[in-house]
C-alpha cells in the first residue's frame, strides 16, 4: 500500500473477485445514492483500473480461443 | 469465496460539492467474511478507500483476482497535500495536467497548486483580458489555457477529490503580463533615459490597481476554491531603483527600503482579493518583508537556508500565528544521480523548536515541479514515483519512517503505476512482474 495507511490488519484468508460479477454498490443507508457523480464516476474508474475497461473476459484478439 | 460487491457507505452529504482544505477524508475498510464495507465521513474520504481497495485487489500466475481478509482504519496527517505544477516555463498540454491529477489521486494528493503564468509565458485565458494571453503566450492559438479548458482541469480534480490552487505571483514575475496591459509595468532607466526594459508590475499607479481588482474579480469567479496564491517571491528591485518616478513616490511616502514599496503594493493587492472573501496563500517573503497581513493567511517556505534554514523558517513563521505549507525539501525538479527520494522521505514537518498549538499551524506541504527543464516529455518520469514519497509524507504518521519499507512498498508501487499506464522512472534494481507495450 502507498501511501501507508494508519492501521492495517491482515490475514492470509483471501477472497476471489470475479470481474464479470463484481460490483461497486452504495449502502442503502449512505449518505450517497445513485446519482452522486463524485462516486459514479469512480465506481467507473475503479472497475477500469482493476479489472480493464471492456467485457469480462475480454474477447480473444483474433476471435480465437485458447 | 468470491466477494461481488464492495458496498460503500458515507455519513455526509455532499455530492454536488468541491473539496476543501477542511474537508474530512478519513474512512476504514472492513474486508472479511460478512463483509466487504467501505465507510467514510464524507464522499472525499470514499474516495481515498477506494484508492486503497485497488491497491489491495491482486492476481494470482493464472490471472484470478483476490483480496486477502483486510481490515483498515486510516485518515491523513495533513489536510493540504499538494502538488505544485508550472506551467508557464513550459507550456503542458491539457492531458499532461488531467494525467497528473489521475496519478494524484493514487498517491492520495489533494491539492492541486496551478502555477499558471510567469516570466515567460502568461497561458491563461482571460475573459476580462483577452490580450493577456494574445501577446503573452507562446502560441495564442495552441499555447493557451482556455476558459473550458479551465472548467474541465477543475471538474477532473474535483471527481478526484482535489483542490485546484491558482497562483497569479505578483508583483515579480510578471514579464509576460506586459504586453497585454500596456502601463502595467514598471519601465526600467538607464541613467536619465528609460533602457527598454521592464521589471515588476508599477505600483505606484492608481490604474494597476484598477486592473487588479478587475483580473482578479475574475479569477475569484472562475476558480471555486476558497485561497488563491498571490505568490510574492523573488522581487527584483533593480528596475524600481532605476526609475525616477518610483524614486518621487518612496520619498512622498517616506520609504527607504524597496521591501516597504512591495509591502505597500502587496497590501493593496491583499485588500483587493480579500475583499472578493478569498483567502491566500503567498511565499514566505511576504512573510519575511514583514507585509501586514491576515491572520489565516498561509505562508508557503520554500527557501531551503536563506534567510534561515527552513525549519527555522517554519518556526518564526508559526511562532508568529500564521499557517504554514513545507515545500523547501520537496523540489522535484531538483534531481542527483541515485536514490534521492530517501532525503524526501526523511523528512519531517514538525522537527522544529514549538508548541503543540504552534505545530498545529503547519497544515502540510507541496511537491514542486518548476517548468524550467520540464514539459510533457520528460514529466511523468520525474514527477513519479518521487512525488508519491512526499504524499506519503504528508499523508501517513509521523511514525513510518522506515526507510527498507518504504523502498520495498514504492517499488511495488511504480509497478502499479507501470500497470496503470504512467511511465513511472524505477528508483533502483529491479523488476515488475508485468511491462506493459503502452508505458
Amino acid at each position: 500500500l502507498w501511501p501507508w495507511p494508519r492501521s492495517v490488519q491482515a490475514s492470509s484468508r483471501r477472497y476471489r473477485l470475479r470481474p464479470a460479477a463484481f460490483a461497486f454498490r452504495h449502502h442503502p443507508g449512505s449518505a450517497a445514492q445513485p446519482g452522486c457523480d463524485v462516486l459514479d464516476s469512480a465506481f467507473a474508474r475503479y472497475r477500469r483500473l482493476l479489472f480493464g475497461a471492456g467485457p469480462w473476459p475480454p474477447p480473444s484478439p483474433s476471435g480465437q480461443r485458447h | 469465496v468470491s466477494k461481488d460487491v464492495l458496498v460503500v457507505s458515507v455519513v455526509t452529504e455532499g455530492c454536488n460539492e468541491f473539496p476543501m482544505l477542511e474537508s474530512l477524508e478519513n474512512y476504514t475498510l472492513t474486508i472479511d467474511d460478512d463483509q466487504c464495507l467501505l465507510a467514510a465521513s464524507t464522499i472525499w474520504g470514499a474516495l481515498r478507500g477506494l484508492e486503497t481497495f485497488s491497491q489491495l485487489v491482486w492476481t494470482s500466475a493464472e490471472g484470478t483476482f483476490f483480496i486477502n481478509k483486510t481490515s483498515i482504519k486510516d485518515f491523513p496527517r495533513f489536510s493540504h497535500r499538494g502538488l505544485l505544477l508550472d506551467t508557464s516555463r513550459h507550456y503542458l498540454p491539457l492531458s499532461s495536467i488531467l494525467d497528473t491529477l489521475d496519478v494524484m489521486a493514487y498517491n492520495k494528493l489533494n491539492v492541486f497548486h496551478w502555477h499558471l503564468v510567469d516570466d515567460p509565458s502568461f497561458p491563461y485565458d482571460s475573459i476580462t483580458f483577452p490580450e493577456l494571453a494574445r501577446k503573452g503566450s507562446y502560441n495564442p492559438v495552441t499555447h493557451i489555457y482556455t476558459a473550458q479548458d479551465v472548467k474541465e482541469v477543475i471538474e477532473y480534480a474535483r471527481l478526484r477529490g482535489i483542490r485546484v490552487l491558482a497562483e497569479f505571483d505578483t508583483p515579480g514575475h510578471t514579464l509576460s503580463w506586459g504586453p497585454g496591459v500596456p502601463g502595467l509595468l514598471t519601465p526600467c532607466y538607464s541613467g536619465t533615459q528609460p533602457s527598454g526594459d521592464f521589471g515588476p508590475v508599477n505600483p505606484i499607479l492608481n490604474s494597476t490597481y484598477k486592473f487588479m481588482s478587475s483580473f482578479f474579480l475574475e479569477i475569484s469567479s472562475v476558480f471555486p476554491d476558497f485561497y488563491l496564491h498571490l505568490g510574492g517571491d523573488e522581487v527584483d528591485f533593480t528596475c524600481w531603483r532605476s526609475n525616477p518616478d518610483i524614486q518621487a513616490f518612496m520619498k512622498k511616502k517616506g520609504f527607504d527600503d524597496f521591501r516597504q514599496l512591495e509591502s505597500f503594493y502587496i497590501q493593496m493587492l491583499l485588500d483587493i482579493v480579500s475583499a472578493y472573501e478569498k483567502g491566500y496563500v503567498v511565499w514566505q517573503e511576504v512573510f519575511d518583508n514583514k507585509v501586514k497581513v491576515r491572520p489565516d493567511t498561509i505562508v508557503q517556505v520554500w527557501r531551503d537556508k536563506k534567510p534561515v534554514t527552513y525549519m527555522e523558517e517554519v518556526e518564526l513563521v508559526t511562532k508568529a500565528g500564521f499557517r504554514v505549507l513545507l515545500s523547501a525539501p520537496w523540489y522535484l525538479n531538483h534531481i542527483t544521480y541515485g536514490a534521492d527520494w530517501k532525503d524526501m522521505y526523511k523528512v519531517e514537518p514538525l522537527d522544529f523548536e514549538g508548541s503543540p498549538e504552534e505545530k498545529a499551524l503547519v497544515i502540510g506541504g507541496e511537491a514542486c515541479m518548476w517548468g524550467e527543464w520540464v514539459d510533457s516529455t520528460n514529466l511523468v518520469p520525474r514527477l513519479w514515483p518521487r512525488g508519491g514519497v512526499v504524499a506519503e509524507r504528508l499523508w501517513s504518521s509521523n511514525l513510518t519512517t522506515n526507510l527498507d519499507f518504504a523502498e520495498t512498498r514504492l517499488s511495488h508501487f511504480r509497478c502499479l503505476l507501470l500497470r496503470r499506464g504512467v511511465q513511472a522512472e524505477p528508483i533502483g534494481v529491479g523488476y515488475c512482474e508485468q511491462e506493459f507495450e503502452e508505458t
